[in-house]
C-alpha cells in the first residue's frame, strides 16, 4: 500500500464502515451487497478485455454477452430483489453500458405501469422467458421532450380492431432508444392516437419489430443503430421507422386510456399517467447523478492524496497536491454534493414508490408534486454532477485524460443524463410551471402541501440579513 | 408583518431557512415577471417564453433548497458522533459553497449582507481544512471496490504508477516492436526525401 493514502486512513477521525453503512441503508444492507458484488467479481463469466482496446462492434459484442450471462446467473442464484438486482447489473457493467438496460428500466415497467391485468398475463410469459425483448420508443429525430411535438400516428382501424402506425415524416423517425438499433424485438411507441377522425394524444402501444424466431425485421418496419456518438459505444440506440405497421388492438396499453373494438376512446384519469414511466427514470437518475460523481470524487481524492508536486515551502519535499487550497476548493465541494445528492435519490425513491402506490389505488393527488421534484432534481443534479466529474479529471491533471483513470468513461456514461429522459432547460421549465402554478394558489390563500409549502410562508414573512 | 431572522452561518438549519426564502424570492420574481408579461403581450406562450430566463432560476433555487433541507434532515438520523461530525461539516460546506456561487441571489433577495459574503467564503476555507483530514475516508466510505471503478487512478492501494504503466503495455500498439505504418509510409517517405 501506498504510505501516503495509508497515514490518510490512519489520521480519519471516523470510522469508514458506519458511513458505508448509512450509504447503504444499515449493516445489513452493506452486507448483502458486497456478496452480491463477490458473485460478479468472482465469476469467470464476466471477465473481459479491457473494452477501450476494442472497436464498437466489439464493445456491443461484449456488452451482450454479459448481458446475457447475467440474465442466466441472476435466475440461478434466485435474485429478483430490484435492489439486488441493481446491485448486481452495475457491478457487472461497471462503468459502462448495457444494451438492455431499456428493456429493463423502461420496456418491463411500461407494462407493468400500464398493461391491464389481461395484457400482462400475455406479455410477461413473454418477458420471463426474454422472447420479448424491448425497448422503448418515445423520442423522435426532430422532437425531443415536448411530447405533444411528436409526430408519430397510430390510427384505429374499426373493421379489422387493428391500430395502423406510421411514422409520416422523417422527423418522425423514432431516434435514440437504447437497444432499438440491432437488440430489440418489441417496442413501446408512443404515437398519436387517432380514432373515429379524432386525435386524442400521445399513447402507448407495443409494436413488435423483428420476427421472434429470425430476428429479422418485420414488413414495415425499417430499423437500424444511430452509428457512434459521445460514449455509450456498447450501446445499439436504434432509429425505427414505420410505414403502415399493423397491431392488433390489444396492444395499445389500456390500464388508463380504452379504445373499444367499435373505436370508441376512453380518457385516462390524468395524460401524465402516460409518462409514469419517465418519471421513474428520472427519479432514479438523482442517485445515479450521486453514484458517478462519487465515483469520480474517489479517483480525484485518492490520486490527490498521492500525487505530489511543486512546491508549498522552498527546499521542502513535494506535497500531496491535496494539501493544496486550490485543490480542495476544486474537490471537496463535490464531495459534499455527491453526499447531498446521495440522500436526495433516497428519498426520491421513497417519494415515487410511495406516490405511485396511490396513484395504483386511484390517488392522484400527489402525482403533480412527483412530476415537478422528478423533473427538476433530475436536471439539476445531473447538471452539478456532470460538470463536477470533468472538474475531477481536470483536477488529476494530465493522468486524468487517460482513459486508464476511468474519467473520461464516467463522464461520456453520465453526460446524457443531462438530455434524455428530458432536456434538463425543459425540465426546469416544467418545475417551474408547478412552482408558478402553487404561487398561484398560495396567493390565493390555499394551503399548500409537500415541498412547496413554504410559498405559503412567504407570504407571510422575510427574512432580513443580520450581523452574525 | 414582517419578521427578521438572523442567518447564522454555521447553522444548518438557519441555512436551509435562507435557501428556502430565496427559493420564495425567486419564485415569486419569476410569477411577477409571468404576470407582467401578460398584461404587456397577448399570447400566454410569448410571455412564458419571455420569462423562462427567471423560471429556470426559480426551478433552480427551488431544487436547491429541497437537496440543502433533505442532506440536513438525513443528520438528525446519523448517531454516531464522529460521522455526525464529518458529514455536518460536508453539510455546512454544500449549503456555504452554493451561498458563494449563488451569491447575486442571496444578496438580491436581502438575505446576505456583503460583510457577511466575506464571512461566508472565509468559512467555506476553514471548512476545507476541516474536510482535509479525513477526505480520503469520506470517499472510502463510497464503498467502490477496484474492481467495479476500474481506475489506475483511484485505486484503493495508491499504487497509481505501477498500474498505470501496466495498463499502458496492453495497449495494441504495443503489439509489434515495429508497427506496419513504419514500413508502409514512414520508410518510403524517407527513402523518397
Amino acid at each position: 500500500m501506498n504510505a501516503d493514502i495509508r497515514r490518510e486512513r490512519e489520521n480519519a477521525s471516523f470510522k469508514t464502515e458506519v458511513l458505508t453503512h448509512i450509504l447503504d441503508g444499515g449493516p445489513e444492507k452493506t452486507k448483502r451487497r458486497r456478496e452480491i458484488e463477490n458473485l460478479v467479481i468472482n465469476d469467470p463469466g464476466f471477465q473481459h478485455e479491457d473494452l477501450n482496446f476494442l472497436s464498437r462492434s466489439e464493445r456491443y459484442d461484449a456488452a451482450v454477452k454479459k448481458s446475457a450471462w447475467m440474465i442466466l446467473k441472476l435466475r440461478e442464484y434466485g435474485i429478483s430483489d430490484p435492489e439486488e438486482i441493481f446491485f448486481y447489473k452495475s457491478t457487472a457493467q461497471r462503468n459502462y453500458n448495457d444494451p438492455m438496460d431499456v428493456h429493463f428500466l423502461m420496456f418491463v415497467r411500461s407494462l407493468w405501469n400500464m398493461c391491464t391485468e389481461e395484457q400482462l398475463n400475455k406479455w410477461l410469459p413473454l418477458i420471463q422467458s426474454y422472447s420479448a425483448i424491448g425497448t422503448y420508443a418515445q423520442t423522435e429525430l426532430g422532437h425531443g421532450t415536448h411530447i405533444r411535438g411528436l409526430e408519430t400516428t397510430a390510427t384505429y382501424d374499426p373493421s379489422t380492431q387493428e391500430f395502423v402506425l406510421n411514422s409520416p415524416t422523417v422527423t418522425s423517425i423514432k431516434w435514440w432508444p437504447g437497444g432499438l438499433g440491432k437488440t430489440s424485438n418489441h417496442a413501446v411507441v408512443l404515437a398519436q392516437l387517432y380514432t373515429q377522425g379524432n386525435c386524442h394524444g400521445l399513447h402507448a402501444f407495443i409494436v413488435p419489430i423483428r420476427c421472434m424466431t429470425t430476428h429479422k425485421p418485420l414488413p414495415g418496419v425499417v430499423v437500424g443503430d444511430i452509428g457512434p456518438k459521445f460514449g455509450f459505444d456498447e450501446v445499439d440506440n436504434g432509429f425505427l421507422k414505420l410505414e403502415n405497421v399493423r397491431i392488433p388492438r390489444e396492444n395499445m396499453l389500456m390500464k388508463y386510456a380504452k379504445v373499444e373494438p367499435d373505436g370508441t376512446y376512453k380518457k385516462p384519469p390524468s395524460d401524465k399517467l402516460t409518462y409514469s414511466t419517465m418519471v421513474f427514470i428520472r427519479s432514479m437518475i438523482v442517485g445515479e447523478s450521486a453514484r458517478s460523481l462519487s465515483k469520480a470524487c474517489m479517483i480525484a481524492i485518492r490520486y490527490s492524496a498521492v500525487r505530489h508536486q511543486s512546491e508549498l515551502r522552498a527546499g521542502e519535499p513535494e506535497p500531496q497536491i491535496l494539501d493544496y487550497q486550490t485543490q480542495q476548493y476544486k474537490l471537496f465541494p463535490l464531495l459534499a454534493a455527491a453526499y447531498a445528492f446521495h440522500f436526495m435519490g433516497q428519498y426520491m425513491i421513497q417519494m415515487y414508490h410511495r406516490i405511485s402506490g396511490d396513484i395504483s389505488q386511484g390517488d392522484f393527488s400527489e402525482m403533480s408534486e412527483l412530476h415537478a421534484l422528478s423533473a427538476g432534481l433530475k436536471a439539476f443534479t445531473t447538471w452539478v454532477a456532470t460538470e463536477g466529474i470533468e472538474v475531477c479529471r481536470m483536477a488529476c491533471g494530465g493522468h486524468g485524460y487517460s482513459r486508464c483513470s476511468r474519467l473520461p468513461d464516467i463522464y461520456v456514461t453520465f453526460a446524457p443524463t443531462c438530455t434524455y429522459e428530458g432536456e434538463n432547460t425543459v425540465m426546469m421549465l416544467q418545475t417551474a410551471r408547478y412552482l408558478v402554478k402553487s404561487y398561484s394558489q398560495a396567493s390565493a390563500g390555499q394551503k399548500l402541501s409537500g415541498m412547496v409549502s413554504y410559498l405559503n410562508e412567504s407570504q407571510q414573512h422575510h427574512l432580513q440579513a443580520q450581523p452574525v | 408583518t414582517a419578521r427578521s431572522t438572523v442567518v447564522n452561518i454555521n447553522d444548518l438549519t438557519s441555512l436551509v431557512e435562507a435557501y428556502k426564502l430565496r427559493a420564495a424570492k425567486l419564485v415569486e420574481l419569476a410569477a411577477k415577471n409571468l404576470q407582467h408579461e401578460l398584461q404587456l403581450k397577448a399570447s400566454k406562450e410569448d410571455a412564458w417564453n419571455n420569462t423562462s430566463i427567471e423560471l429556470v432560476r426559480a426551478s433552480d433555487a427551488h431544487c436547491h433548497y429541497v437537496v440543502v433541507k433533505t442532506f440536513a434532515a438525513k443528520l438528525t438520523e446519523v448517531h454516531d458522533a464522529a460521522v455526525h461530525l464529518a458529514l455536518s461539516t460536508l453539510a455546512l460546506l454544500y449549503a456555504l459553497h452554493g451561498m458563494t456561487e449563488n451569491s447575486g441571489d442571496f444578496l438580491q433577495a436581502g438575505l446576505l449582507t456583503v460583510p457577511q459574503l466575506s464571512q461566508v467564503s472565509q468559512r467555506v476555507k476553514e471548512l476545507l481544512s476541516q474536510v482535509r483530514p479525513n477526505a480520503v475516508a469520506l470517499v472510502d466510505a463510497f464503498d467502490y471496490r477496484d474492481e467495479i471503478l476500474d481506475s489506475a487512478l483511484g485505486r484503493y492501494d495508491g499504487n497509481v504508477y505501477e498500474s498505470m504503466f501496466e495498463w499502458a503495455q496492453k495497449s495494441p500498439l504495443n503489439q509489434t516492436e515495429v508497427h506496419e505504418s513504419y514500413h508502409k509510409y514512414l520508410k518510403p517517405l524517407q527513402s523518397k526525401l
